[in-house]
């Protein structure tokens, strides 16, 4: 299960 | 947050600002693809929706309500306050021709096949060809406003400044974004000719 990178960018 | 980072940030608001100021002050969108800031509302639409379901930082959230409010404004101006400014007829690129296969893409390509995680993947792969009809208009135009190039110039830079964050990140922190970094270099190149023309030219440009 590929880990999705975390959203904290505009 | 890295210095790279924070001014790509204040890039695109200034951008952003410019363009609405534009807009405004001069009460004409001429020259402005409104097909493009359509886009950009949609960019923006598709990746802030977290805004309801989560909270990053003071910072983030009013960055996030900043660019929505500012983006929807523009598209009012320029549809609807000042419509009959409106280029209509040199603003022909076909949007359906980008939304589509952008579309598409987000859903064979993306981190998570989640409504948030196609929508986010969505707006990334938009945002990176969302200022095409801008370029086609100019283009065929032949000239754009000194102030329209200023707009173009925040606006390219600050992806260009995004793709410094990313490598900054990666070295030290280990982020990494391939999804974000494809689509922030495809975005940047696509400002290069215009780069190019506005530092050799500085003055009104024809692409």
């Amino acid at each position: 299960e590929e880990e999705v990178p975390e959203k904290d960018e505009l | 947050m890295n210095i790279f980072r924070l001014t790509g940030d204040l890039s695109h608001l200034a951008a952003i600002i410019i363009l609405l100021l534009k807009i405004w002050k001069t009460r004409s969108c001429a020259g402005i693809s409104g097909k493009s800031q359509i886009l950009f509302a949609l960019v923006f639409t598709t990746r802030y929706l977290d805004l309801l379901t989560s909270f990053i930082s003071l910072y983030n959230t009013t960055m996030k309500v900043i660019y929505i409010g500012c983006a929807y404004a523009t598209v009012y101006l320029i549809y609807m306050k000042f419509k009959a400014t409106y280029d209509g007829n040199h603003d022909s690129f076909r949007m359906e021709f980008l939304v589509v296969p952008v579309g598409g893409l987000a859903c064979l390509v993306n981190h998570d096949f989640s409504f948030l995680e196609i929508l986010w993947t969505f707006s990334i792969y938009l945002e990176s060809v969302a200022i095409l009809p801008q370029l086609f208009m100019i283009s065929k135009t032949g000239e754009a406003e000194t102030i329209t190039t200023h707009y173009l110039f925040f606006l390219g830079l600050y992806r260009a400044l995004y793709l410094f964050n990313w490598i900054w990140r990666f070295y030290f922190e280990g982020f990494f974004d391939m999804i974000a970094i494809v689509a922030g270099m495809v975005q940047t190149i696509l400002y290069c000719d215009f780069f190019y023309l506005y530092v050799t030219k500085g003055q009104g440009i024809s692409l």
